[in-house]
């Protein structure tokens, strides 16, 4: 483990953190989208069956299961909770995500390492990731006032996934045979997916504004 | 490219 792919890993926990403390202390989910959350749940899901298949590190294993069980709590706050469900912006939360998940599936039947029923399904929740985001900018793209607290998951959100680049160029330079063409193309349209919501993140930072993106 | 599949990320 080196510092980038430590320093990515923490910023993915707090921005769970950060989404966890406004949904169970604040009860409300106001600017965050049901349909994102409901695609990382599907991720998680598909990705880690590796925890009954494979051990790497206790570490590996209790994120793998803080990031299942987080997923599944923030979508079980947002559908069923009698008092932050109320707060959701079903009207604005239009994405169909549904399109998402049938070509990233058609994508991982087609392009993977190994034709395998795990692999498949590790690659599809990698092509899911990449693209998961879209709905909650497209979400935030319409509330344009952003609070604070959903600006700032994004943002924690966003850096995990550059953290994540240069772990991987560290560990290409480091470590003999260590390439993951899959992984790193789904990471970089992940991580340029962000790329204009950062812009607008860190002029309202600099300018001490509150975070309004254009309409 | 034998090893570099070891899925030790997250």
């Amino acid at each position: 483990m080196n510092i980038f792919r430590l320093a990515g890993d923490m910023s993915h926990l707090f921005s769970i953190l950060l989404l966890l403390l406004k949904i169970h202390t604040i009860k409300s989910c106001a600017g965050v989208s049901l349909k994102t959350q409901e695609l990382y749940a599907l991720v998680f899901a598909t990705r880690y069956l590796d925890i009954f298949t494979g051990y790497i590190s206790l570490y590996n294993t209790l994120m793998k299961m803080f990031f299942l069980w987080s997923s599944f709590t923030i979508v079980w706050y947002m559908r069923y909770h009698n008092v932050v469900r109320r707060s959701y912006d079903k009207d604005q939360d239009t994405f169909r995500h549904y399109f998402l998940i049938l070509p990233c599936f058609i994508l991982a039947l087609l392009v993977h390492e190994k034709f395998t029923f795990l692999e498949v399904l590790w690659t599809f929740s990698l092509y899911l990731e990449a693209v998961a985001i879209l709905p909650q900018l497209v979400l935030l793209q319409r509330t344009r006032n952003v609070d604070n607290l959903t600006g700032h998951y994004v943002f924690f959100l966003g850096a995990y996934r550059s953290f994540y680049i240069l772990n991987w160029i560290y560990r290409y330079f480091t470590e003999q045979n260590y390439y993951k063409w899959i992984t790193w193309i789904s990471g970089l349209v992940q991580t340029a997916l962000y790329a204009d919501f950062f812009y607008y993140y860190v002029k309202s930072w600099r300018n001490s504004e509150r975070l309004q993106l254009p309409a | 490219a034998k090893e570099s599949r070891k899925k030790d990320e997250l």
